[in-house]
């Protein structure tokens, strides 16, 4: 049912 | 300082309810605004973000910026500790190693005081602002929290499908299959009954249903729920408060 992904690399660290 | 009376304990322990299963060292940073929080779940898939503005609370002041750094297991131990209808008040100085929690019973005339140890949490702040998405989806948020449970009974993983006239949620298992479909339509009536999609692109995304389980505890804070999802990006599922908001954001699955 596919692979879960992260969300790492979507946000900036402020 | 801080000083934030809530009329209702109710409204903070329904708070902190709603995310503290997902989340476990949060750092609660106040200002003249109010109070607001951020937390990545350990398996960096979820990521919670809680603002209480000023208007949430019965009085509200803030002279300078404090974090609190919190294990929410024990901030819950506490706030069990207090009546949902009591007053509850946190006090912190500039510098804080513990909050003070107050619960007032107005009527009874009972005052119970706890303190809560402080944490140092190194946790990064993320700049969750300014994402963009293709398709904006409001709805009941009893009903998306009836669909995510009934799904999750049939897989492991929830498919979410939006195209201009529907909004379809998909679970395949091994015991068979479901589906629900959700059409936008207005209530005038019952606002908070309506479901309304905007949308720019058809999107089609798979979730994990344990996600999304932790997620709908967020239900009992708001009528209704806001779903914004784009291809292949963390989606933001959003509960409002009178004033600010409880937001998840939950990374997708993708295909092998």
């Amino acid at each position: 049912t596919g692979v879960q992904g992260r969300l790492d690399g979507f946000f900036k660290v402020k | 300082m801080l000083e934030g009376k809530f009329e209702e304990a109710s409204l903070f322990k329904r708070i902190i309810d709603s995310f503290k299963d997902c989340v476990q060292l949060v750092n609660f940073n106040c200002n003249e605004h109010g109070i607001a929080a951020q937390a990545v779940d350990d398996s960096r898939v979820l990521l919670v973000s809680l603002s209480i503005g000023t208007e949430s609370f019965q009085e509200f002041r803030c002279d300078r910026g404090v974090t609190l750094g919190v294990d929410l297991s024990s901030l819950s131990k506490i706030l069990r500790c207090g009546n949902n209808n009591d007053n509850l008040t946190l006090i912190a100085d500039d510098t804080p190693d513990s909050v003070l929690l107050l619960f007032e019973d107005t009527k009874k005339d009972r005052i119970s005081e706890y303190s809560l140890k402080l944490m140092d949490i190194d946790a990064d702040f993320l700049d969750i602002e300014g994402m963009e998405y293709d398709t904006v989806i409001t709805m009941p948020s009893a009903e998306f929290a009836k669909v995510v449970r009934d799904l999750n009974q049939l897989s492991d993983s929830l498919n979410i499908l939006v195209t201009k006239d529907t909004v379809k949620f998909v679970a395949e298992g091994d015991i068979g299959s479901g589906s629900v479909i959700v059409k936008p339509h207005t209530d005038m009536d019952k606002p908070q009954e309506s479901v309304k999609v905007e949308l720019d692109k058809p999107v089609d995304l798979t979730f994990g249903s344990k996600y999304l389980l932790d997620i709908i505890k967020g239900a009992g804070l708001s009528d209704q729920i806001t779903i914004k999802l784009s291809a292949e990006t963390p989606a933001l599922f959003e509960f409002s408060l009178q004033s600010g908001y409880l937001q998840f954001f939950l990374a997708p699955k993708f295909n092998e």
